[in-house]
């Protein structure tokens, strides 16, 4: 099962 | 002082439909050196970033850094008020919490104002750094737009695989499943028409239709597309606006449990 990522996982918070 | 003057108006109400399906609310931060904005979707699953630069406005005057918060809803339904063709001018002065709106049609024989309250938004901004893609795909925005649209009548999502052969399109659901493919095609006459396909290594990645979907209206920028991809990291769909910007979406895959 795929499971959906959240993009703020992927990115800093500036 | 903010003051943007952009004869091509029609580039305002196309981003503005590009963007409003996906953000409700945004802060349009006025510089120097432009106008941005970016801003997450209510599930935080995709984020949109557009930049306006201030060389692509005939006028631009901004003294002071300005955070505009804005109710895309009814920034949407101002510039629904103004035709294709006219001249729209932006204003807001340093400490206003309202933005004008001026739409001029082409002769001059008709100006309408409008004024637009704006909201105090406190937004979470993301760094996004500057990386090399395995990938890039660039297509017709037609194509990409009608893919998206058939494959979304298949499945709920897509999975996107790009080798040095081509980039394939594929989704399944409970009706069977659907396959499309695009190869390189250097030969059109039209820059717009071409396919192109830089690879350095072969991906392949998941994502859900229906955001790739919202993405697509903003189709009417750009004649082409372009889409970069790495293994286990967001896809980013680009439109160019006109030669002043661009609008890109950034969407996190789905990835295996």
């Amino acid at each position: 099962m795929n499971k959906q990522k959240k993009i703020s996982s992927f990115f800093e918070t500036k | 002082m903010f003051e943007a003057r952009l004869v091509q108006g029609s580039l305002l109400k196309k981003v503005q439909e590009a963007l409003k399906d996906i953000v409700q609310e945004a802060s349009w931060d006025c510089t120097s050196s432009g106008l941005s904005l970016q801003a997450m979707d209510g599930s935080h699953v995709s984020l949109v970033q557009l930049t306006l630069r201030a060389d692509g406005f005939e006028k631009y005057r901004c003294d002071r850094n300005l955070a505009m918060g804005i109710n895309m809803g009814s920034m949407s339904k101002i510039l629904k008020c103004a035709g294709n063709d006219d001249v729209i001018t932006l204003k807001a002065e340093d400490t206003s919490d309202r933005l004008e709106l001026m739409f001029e049609s082409p002769k001059g024989e008709k100006i309408s104002n409008y004024e637009m309250k704006l909201m105090d938004l406190d937004c979470e901004q993301l760094g996004i750094p500057d990386q090399e893609y395995s990938c890039s795909i660039k297509m017709p925005s037609h194509e990409f737009a009608r893919i998206c649209r058939d494959l979304s009548q298949i499945g709920e999502c897509v999975v996107i695989t790009c080798t040095k052969d081509g980039v394939q399109f594929s989704a399944k659901g409970d009706m069977g499943s659907g396959t499309v493919k695009m190869s390189q095609n250097l030969g059109a006459e039209k820059e717009d028409d071409q396919v192109t396909i830089e690879m350095t290594e072969p991906v392949q990645l998941t994502f859900a239709i229906k955001y790739l979907n919202m993405f697509t209206k903003a189709t009417s920028l750009s004649g082409s597309v372009c889409l970069s991809m790495s293994n286990d990291v967001p896809l980013v769909v680009e439109y160019k606006v006109e030669d002043m910007g661009h609008i890109k979406y950034f969407l996190a895959p789905k990835i295996e449990d």
